[in-house]
């Protein structure tokens, strides 16, 4: 509740969210990979 | 322009465009700081120097409406300290940009057009001219 | 920060605001959320402009697209991609009086607030923090409603013609009188609408050659009132004397631009409490500048009349000055009167000028008879003439409230603004989801609370504003500061140093 709050998501529709969530888990998920191949 | 915190917003969103760029597997550093610089480049042309008018009513009849957002920040005064933040903080961009891509030539060619375009409509001479 | 008082000789007690300044890291989550909503907005309107979202917009058709567009397309950008999400928040209508306690009509939006339908059900005895009712006679029972119904029969709802015609009825010259006595100065005059009575006579006062210095948070009706004058306008810091002193100096130094004539006149325009920062104006000062500068003074006491100072005279009585510094008095009768429309109160010239020249008393249909019977009965209870001490009652008792309240607030950790007297209470919430979640939480607990947002409001200084009333009694103000601060901790609110 507290993200959706801080991040203004709690005004979006759900599919605008998920749109959101998807791209924030694929940019960390990508910096995650490129981390680990840069360490 | 002015509100607290506001640069400081902007800073950070350099920085974490820069993340998002840098995180990209196959990118290599020149070209994600060459795709920084212009991406930074292109979103500040587009919202301080394209679109006209406000986002929403005020109460001046509609004076704002032809005005970018550049020539309405402290009501059309030059020299303040929010343009001279805004002009100063894609040099900087730039000549970093310069350093990272070894001042190869086709990403300097890149780059300095990019920063033309968002350093000409900032001139006091240019204030309100189409 | 607490705006220390630089002159304190000037005042009669002390004068405490305070405005804490937003933390950092909650103004740069502020524009984060901005930013997204600003993104998803663009994404929005790039849907509906490929027809793949439906579009529920007043737009033109195909045909008049070659015609200057009627509707402004970037202006609106803000109401439909960041208003519309939580404008449920916002004009709820009600199917009671405005009192301590009102009944809501239930709603619901099957298409995220573009549409809105009637569930039939009412939300019975939602505790009302929300309408302008400092003294509590927003009622449909009493004395006032008796007399008002009384004026009803005798005179009809409305008047169909303009003060300087054939609508200048007694009842209008007895409330004008009743105004004057009231405010303590020699004549008065009242309109049918408050937001005229500024944005209409303010052009009657100032014009070409004039300047006018406004403070940077005054109402629309004065900032519209002193455009349409062509004056020149210049803008000085909210409540802040070293401004407003430094403005003065440059107007009287170097006199009009380029041709540095000295000017006609230099209207100070000010608020008594300012309804979005429940700040009082610094009067005592002001007045020491006016007088050393020879300026004018133009005091709207839109929410401070009725609402401050031992007799309910507003700000002036609430420093205890003069009525006779302030050049022009202006009020409404909206918040403290349960009623409408305003006035002007100053010299009999003054007045017989404005008869003769406002917009409003050649225009404008003079005001409803039983309206003006409310304020008539209204404050000849206030002041104390109706053989009853109802008045003085409902005025302690506002003012207790307010105290009560605001420090009520204050150790529960929220951070409140304006001064320790100022019966409009802000609160602050930062955060634009925070706007839309608390207004919503705190109807499921059952109290109605205003809540702002940007424009209206700083970008990063959302807030919600309770505006206590006399009728409001200590277990509704500890209702409201209980739940409140159940919502508070539910999202989060930033907690006051």
């Amino acid at each position: 509740y507290q993200y959706i709050l801080v991040t203004a998501l709690y005004m979006l529709k759900p599919w605008e969210r998920t749109i959101f969530n998807s791209i924030l888990i694929s940019v960390a998920g990508m910096a995650v990979y490129t981390g680990y191949v840069f360490m | 322009m002015n509100s607290r915190g506001i640069w400081l917003s902007y800073l950070l969103g350099i920085g974490l465009l820069h993340v998002i760029l840098l995180s990209i597997p196959f990118a290599s550093v020149p070209v994600v700081w060459t795709l920084t610089n212009v991406i930074h480049n292109l979103c500040m042309y587009l919202l301080l120097h394209l679109v006209k008018g406000t986002p929403f009513e005020t109460p001046d009849q509609s004076k704002a409406r032809f005005c970018t957002y550049w020539e309405q920040m402290d009501y059309g005064v030059q020299f303040t300290a929010s343009r001279k933040f805004l002009t100063i903080t894609p040099i900087v961009l730039y000549i970093l940009t310069s350093f990272y891509t070894k001042y190869d030539q086709d990403h300097f060619v890149v780059n300095t057009v990019s920063l033309m375009t968002v350093l000409i409509p900032k001139l006091p001479q240019l204030h309100g001219v189409r | 920060k607490n705006n220390y008082v630089h002159n304190a000789s000037l005042y009669n007690k002390p004068f405490v605001e305070q405005f804490e300044e937003t933390p950092l890291f909650v103004a740069v989550l502020t524009y984060v959320g901005y930013g997204i909503l600003t993104i998803f907005g663009y994404l929005r309107d790039f849907l509906r402009n490929w027809g793949i979202e439906k579009c529920h917009l007043a737009r033109e058709r195909d045909e008049q697209k070659d015609f200057v567009p009627l509707y402004q397309d970037f202006e609106n950008f803000y109401t439909r991609n960041l208003y519309m999400r939580i404008r449920d928040n916002w004009n709820r209508p009600i199917c009671s009086v405005p009192g301590a306690k009102m009944d809501l009509v239930e709603r619901t939006s099957k298409d995220y607030n573009w549409t809105f339908e009637h569930t039939g059900k009412v939300v019975k005895d939602v505790i009302n923090m929300g309408s302008y009712n400092y003294l509590g006679f927003a009622e449909n029972t009493g004395r006032c409603a008796d007399s008002a119904t009384g004026s009803t029969h005798k005179y009809g709802v409305g008047v169909g013609s303009t003060r300087s015609e054939m609508g200048n009825l007694d009842i209008h010259e007895e409330l004008e009188q009743l105004v004057a006595r009231f405010l303590g100065v020699e004549s008065s005059m009242a309109f049918g609408m408050g937001f005229a009575t500024n944005s209409m006579n303010i052009p009657a006062l100032a014009g070409k050659g004039c300047l006018i210095l406004s403070d940077e948070l005054n109402h629309a009706s004065l900032v519209l009132g002193a455009r349409l004058s062509g004056a020149t306008i210049r803008v000085f810091k909210h409540n802040n004397m070293v401004s407003l002193e430094k403005l003065l100096r440059d107007a009287i130094v170097h006199g009009q631009p380029r041709t540095h004539r000295p000017w006609k006149k230099i209207l100070i325009l000010v608020e008594g409490i300012y309804s979005m920062e429940g700040s009082i104006v610094r009067l005592p000062e002001v007045i020491a500048l006016k007088k050393h500068y020879k300026a004018y003074l133009y005091l709207d006491e839109a929410h401070s009349i009725g609402a401050l100072g031992p007799r309910g005279g507003g700000v002036v009585d609430y420093f205890g000055l003069d009525p006779k510094d302030v050049d022009i008095m202006m009020g409404t009768f909206t918040k403290s009167f349960g009623a409408a429309g305003g006035y002007i109160g100053g010299k009999r010239e003054l007045i017989d000028y404005l008869r003769s020249h406002s917009h409003s008393s050649i225009y404008a249909t003079a005001m409803s008879p039983p309206v003006s019977q409310q304020i008539i009965t209204s404050m000849k209870i206030i002041m104390g003439e109706d053989d009853t001490t109802l008045g003085a009652e409902r005025l302690k008792q506002l003012s207790e409230n307010t105290v009560y309240f605001r420090r009520k607030l204050r150790e529960m950790g929220f951070i409140i603004y304006g001064n320790d007297d100022s019966p409009v209470v802000p609160m602050m919430l930062y955060m634009p989801a925070k706007i839309g979640a608390f207004g919503r939480e705190m109807v499921k607990r059952n109290i109605g609370t205003v809540v702002v947002g940007f424009p209206a409001t700083p970008i990063i200084e959302s807030r919600a504003r309770f505006c206590v009333s006399a009728a409001h009694t200590r277990d509704m103000l500890d209702t409201v500061s209980h739940r409140s601060e159940t919502c508070w901790k539910k999202e989060k609110i930033k907690e006051g140093k």
